[in-house]
């Protein structure tokens, strides 16, 4: 699992 | 996440509550169009690619596991349930909606963030969502009348893609570098369709009258 912020949204 | 951003994710959640409240309580999915409930079943499954790949938060992870199962059991719903599936209107949900999914997909290929697997799918599930309304747009004004519930679930199924626009212009001018300029622009063409819809709804409440859509 890697925390990523590309697609934040919904 | 900002209270637009929040505001915007409870209202899509209202609007499906409503809508499994309409089927629930009157056991029927008359004036419900199943093709709508596919593509959107569609969107979130091709949007949600990253679901187990990547982890954002656990509240994102919550309400992308709640959008797949709610969206499957609608269709699963109008589809298989013995008493749901005979009131679905069949012979007026007939928009052909395939063509919103090859149109989104031609366009996800040839305009998306990354050349990807993942990206191209999340490009094509954002246009698919904006063209996704249309079949039960159609449905509303073909069978004149709409019940209470099925146009509260329009509105605020329009209603949230609102305040994502305002989410955008919220983060666009708190954050460096903030471009979403896929999701801003689909999302904008993806409420204008409401527009008239929210125009005669308007209207509606404001007479206090049955909502009407001119055939």
């Amino acid at each position: 699992l890697k925390v990523v912020d590309s697609h934040d949204e919904l | 996440m900002n209270i637009f951003r929040f505001a915007g994710d409870m209202t899509h959640l209202i609007s499906i509550l409503v809508l499994l409240l309409k089927i629930y309580a009157t056991k029927s999915c008359s004036g419900i169009s199943l093709k709508t409930q596919e593509l959107y079943a569609l969107v979130f499954l091709t949007r949600y690619l990253d679901l187990f790949t990547d982890f954002i938060s656990v509240y994102n992870t919550i309400m992308k596991l709640v959008f797949i199962a709610s969206s499957l059991a609608i269709v699963w719903c109008m589809r298989m349930h013995r008493v749901v599936r005979r009131s679905y209107d069949k012979e007026i949900d007939t928009f052909r909606h395939y063509f919103l999914i090859l149109a989104s997909f031609l366009l996800a290929v040839l305009v998306h963030e990354k050349f990807t697997f993942q990206e191209i799918f999340w490009a094509f599930s954002i246009y698919l969502e904006a063209l996704a309304i249309l079949p039960q747009l159609v449905l509303l004004q073909r069978s004149g009348n709409v019940d209470n519930l099925t146009g509260q679930y329009v509105f605020f199924l329009g209603a949230y893609r609102a305040f994502y626009i305002l989410n955008w212009i919220y983060r666009y001018f708190t954050e460096q570098h903030f471009s979403r300029w896929i999701a801003c622009l689909s999302g904008i063409v993806q409420t204008a369709l409401y527009a008239d819809f929210f125009y005669y709804y308007f209207i509606s409440w404001k007479n206090n009258a049955k909502l009407q859509l001119p055939a």
